[in-house]
């Protein structure tokens, strides 16, 4: 991987103990290459590598003894930086459920997320709710999923989202759930219809945290999802599923870059218990093969 | 027009980052770019019509006794069961069809495809108590032997391509299709999603290792992600791409038109 190559430019950098421009930017040509491989958005790559420059121009590499380290070393602190340094965790408020809402496009992974949540949270009596009354099936689905976790799933109001979460609200506050856990509907980040569904969703739910499920195979496109999301709804955390998979995962950068969230946790896994952590180190060096 | 001025004289700076917004990946772009020189000719017109050509690839030619067997597979999410809705929709005009519910994993998959086939007023068979995949597939192409039935659409659960066990099981559902039919199904398809990148060339490598795709249907190309993973995976495994996925609805598919898909690539 780029561990071999760079073993390679080092040994021609090696033994002159310090490193031109040029070679630097022979590094970074690499780099720019690894990180569009891994689906990196191209306008985030060039930026990023814009940035690599400046910073390994400052640093006293022609002290070193091995620059080319130093270099790939420096990249991978602004990886994580980028990526959010260190894992991030959901607070939970001292009164009153926690209200969660997943958002995405379609077939992300939204629903099977929000009964991996509650599981995970389950000692926090979560309530799933199943604000999705377009896709053929939604509630059962989500019924289905409840049932395996042994997590209540109210039930769908009136064929509406809207409804349903209005519901869905008052029951947590009666029944004395901390936690609510809706999951909607998968929808384009253009389609204004779907959008302003969702504002009205927002305004009824008065979401703490609104959540983007997004595909972790997801490619350049990912950084325009993300920031139209924010945009339109706003974005408070994300989380990257199917990373049980070979993808590179560049679609976390774009995400942390333009939508300046943290990503949560990661889909490891169809099955319930199949969502972990997020570590930003770990997803540097996955990103970097 | 406007998509000519705006290319035209484009450096190949500009035309690199093009392809590489629509998901074309580095290595085949920089491929490309340097079989297609530098010559002051209009390098977009060059690339446009190499791009055609190569996504002109002939469909499967089906010339068999009914019923023709259609099998569709791909990764979680991928947009296989509405997908299946849609042509079992097309051809329901002209034939008679049935659908094989073979996702016997999924949460709610029988009663997904249920609504679908209502809709699209066809017949299912869904799996019985116990039932692996397999066999409700072997009941389907039976009962479609039995009924004269004109089709048969089989539906699959999503899987990663990284899971031995489950492209295991594919290649068991593909055996069964073959004591009907013995080079297995007719259409073998592939559903990859617009919005995904460079992984879509692996998904699609192995799944035709592993069972012999034919044919791919892009799906969800109704978002602003660009589709352009097909050109590595037509490149590398000279698949034809069937239709398009153009939204939700029943009847949101097209026919695939390289012309059409690779002007767009460059809008
Ligand atoms: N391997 C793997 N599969 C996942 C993961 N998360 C979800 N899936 C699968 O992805 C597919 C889609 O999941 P859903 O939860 O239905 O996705 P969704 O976002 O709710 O879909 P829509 O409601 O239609 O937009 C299912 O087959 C899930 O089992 C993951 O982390 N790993
Ligand atoms: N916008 C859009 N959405 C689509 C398209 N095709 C499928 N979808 C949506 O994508 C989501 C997933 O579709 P499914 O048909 O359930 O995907 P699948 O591959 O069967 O999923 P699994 O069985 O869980 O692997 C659903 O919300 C569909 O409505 C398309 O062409 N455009
Ligand atoms: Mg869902
Ligand atoms: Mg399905």
């Amino acid at each position: 991987g780029l561990i071999d190559r760079f073993q390679l430019i080092r040994r021609k950098i090696l033994g002159y103990g310090r490193i031109t421009e040029r070679e630097i930017a022979i590094i970074l040509k690499d780099i720019r290459i690894t990180l569009l491989e891994a689906d990196v958005n191209y306008r985030v790559v060039k930026d990023f590598i814009k940035e690599l420059n400046t910073k390994c121009a400052g640093l006293e590499l022609a002290k070193t003894l091995n620059p080319g380290d130093i270099v790939i070393k420096t990249v991978y602190e602004e990886l994580t930086k980028l990526l959010g340094t260190k894992p991030q965790q959901m607070e939970f408020k001292a009164k009153g459920p926690l209200i969660i809402g997943l958002i995405g496009l379609q077939g992300t992974g939204k629903t099977t997320t929000a009964a991996k949540l509650a599981l995970k949270y389950k000692n926090k009596n979560p309530l799933l709710v199943p604000a999705d009354a377009k896709r053929p099936a939604a509630y059962e689905q989500l019924s289905q999923l409840g049932q395996r976790a042994k997590i209540p799933v109210c039930p769908l109001y009136q064929n509406s989202a809207k409804a349903t979460v209005k519901k869905a609200i008052e029951q947590a506050i009666g029944q004395g759930n901390m936690l609510v856990i809706i999951d909607t509907a998968g929808r384009l980040h253009l389609d204004d219809e779907l959008i302003e569904e969702l504002k009205e969703i927002k305004r009824v739910a008065r979401f703490d945290y609104r959540l983007l499920v997004a595909d972790g195979m997801s490619g350049q496109d990912a950084v325009n999802q993300a920031k139209a999301f924010q945009e339109k709804i706003g974005l408070d955390g994300a989380i990257l599923t199917k990373m049980d998979g070979d993808a590179r995962g560049g679609a976390a950068l774009s995400i942390t870059r333009a939508a300046q969230v943290p990503i949560f946790y990661v889909g490891t896994s169809e099955n319930l218990d199949g969502i972990e952590q997020f570590y930003p180190a770990r997803m540097a060096q996955r990103i970097m093969g | 027009s406007q998509l000519f001025s705006r290319t035209k004289g484009a450096s190949t700076n500009e035309i690199e980052d093009i392809l590489l917004r629509a998901d074309v990946g580095i290595k085949y772009t920089d491929e490309i770019l340097q079989r297609i020189g530098e010559d002051g000719v209009d390098l977009v017109e060059v690339l446009k019509k190499k791009l055609v050509n190569l996504l002109s690839i002939d469909v499967p030619k089906i010339d068999v006794e009914k019923p023709v067997i259609i099998m569709v597979s791909g990764v979680n999410g991928s947009g296989k069961t509405t997908t299946v809705a849609k042509l079992a929709n097309l051809y329901q005009r002209c034939e008679r069809v049935i659908l094989a519910c073979a996702d016997t994993y999924r949460d709610a998959a029988s009663e997904q495809l249920e609504i679908w086939a209502r809709r699209a007023n066809v017949e299912i068979v869904t799996s019985q108590k116990g039932q692996d995949a397999a066999a409700v597939v072997f009941d389907t192409i039976s009962r479609a032997q039995a009924k004269s039935i004109d089709r048969v659409l089989v539906d699959t659960a999503g899987r990663l391509h990284t899971r031995v066990d489950l492209m295991a099981e594919l290649r068991k559902i593909r055996k069964v299709i073959t004591k009907f039919r013995p080079e297995g199904p007719d259409l073998n398809i592939l559903t990859i999603d617009a919005n995904l990148g460079q992984n879509s060339i692996q998904q699609a490598c192995i799944f035709t290792e592993e069972i012999g795709i034919n044919g791919l249907i892009l799906t969800k190309f109704d978002g602003t992600s660009k589709g352009g993973a097909i050109i590595p995976i037509c490149n590398e495994l000279d698949l034809p791409v069937l239709y398009l996925g153009i939204g939700e609805g029943i009847d949101d598919i097209v026919e695939f038109d390289p012309t059409a898909f690779v002007e767009a690539l460059f809008e």
